[in-house]
């Protein structure tokens, strides 16, 4: 519990709990999305992103009606 | 259009998977619709091989990140027949690609589509419901913290960064909503799934949206 690591997932976790506190306080309705602690929340949200977030996108054209495939 | 719509009634969605400390999400909903619309055609539901896109479709980076449209043009390109998941596991790790005989593995990617719904979700809708579960490149930043609901605000529709599976949608209550399959597990979100106001291009799940050909 002394260690650099465990100081700095410490810090990330703290970073969370008042990024939840911000994100919770458009959830007024009963069905709203709730953001909370779970298995991301003692990552930096560099680490997250740089670990889960690697889709690349790419622009598709838009949707013109139904079409049977090629 | 029905009210509501949700293949997993149908028995033909794949549980949730945990992608771990691997950047494969790409891998997961490609792999995730061929698997669904199989089962739709009349087969039975069965896991392929999420490792052996990772491993094999040289365009992606493997655990680095990937193309959902990329992986399938590649599916598409080389007739690649997925192994199943049991004889390519999955390593959460790119690894050497496997092959076998031209013949060997279950199933081949015939066709696919990708376009843009934003300002026509419903016609996405329709999209669901004649192809069956479609993959979007959604913006999943504020993602990190979810725990269940639907999500209405705080996700941008400019940052496009995950990929995922949209298996339903449910407008009979006060808010509609997608139903979205992710890959990061069932202890996360609600069992694993994330619901999406419909209407609004939250997340940007109409932004990019492709459907599979068998």
């Amino acid at each position: 519990e002394d260690s650099e690591e465990f100081e700095r997932r410490y810090f990330y976790f703290q970073n969370a709990t008042k990024r939840h506190v911000s994100l919770n306080s458009f959830s007024s309705e009963l069905q709203s999305a709730q953001y909370g602690i779970n298995q991301f929340s003692d990552l930096s949200q560099e680490e997250f992103r740089d670990v889960y977030l690697r889709a690349v996108f790419h622009r598709a054209p838009p949707f013109s009606g139904l079409t049977a495939p090629k | 259009l029905p009210a509501k719509l949700d293949w997993r009634d149908k028995a033909v969605v794949a549980p949730v998977q945990d992608q771990g400390a691997c950047g494969s999400c790409w891998a997961f909903s490609v792999v995730g619709a061929i698997q669904s619309v199989r089962a739709i055609g009349g087969s039975q539901l069965v896991q392929l091989s999420v490792q052996q896109l990772i491993d094999c479709s040289f365009q992606n980076a493997g655990c680095s990140g990937g193309s959902p449209s990329s992986a399938l043009r590649w599916l598409e390109q080389t007739r690649l027949k997925l192994a199943t998941q049991s004889e390519y596991p999955y390593q959460a790790a790119t690894g050497i690609c496997r092959f076998f005989s031209p013949s060997h593995g279950v199933v081949a990617v015939r066709n696919f589509t990708a376009h843009d719904f934003s300002g026509q979700e419903e016609a996405m809708m329709a999209e669901l419901l004649q192809r069956g579960p479609l993959v979007a490149v959604v913006d999943a930043v504020s993602w990190q913290d979810y725990l269940g609901g639907i999500i209405q605000h705080h996700c941008s529709s400019h940052y496009s960064n995950h990929a995922v599976l949209v298996v339903g949608y449910d407008t009979t209550g006060n808010i509609p909503y997608w139903i979205v399959q992710n890959s990061w597990g069932t202890t996360w979100g609600n069992q694993g799934y994330v619901y999406i106001k419909m209407g609004g291009n939250i997340c940007g799940i109409a932004d990019s949206v492709a459907a599979v050909f068998l």
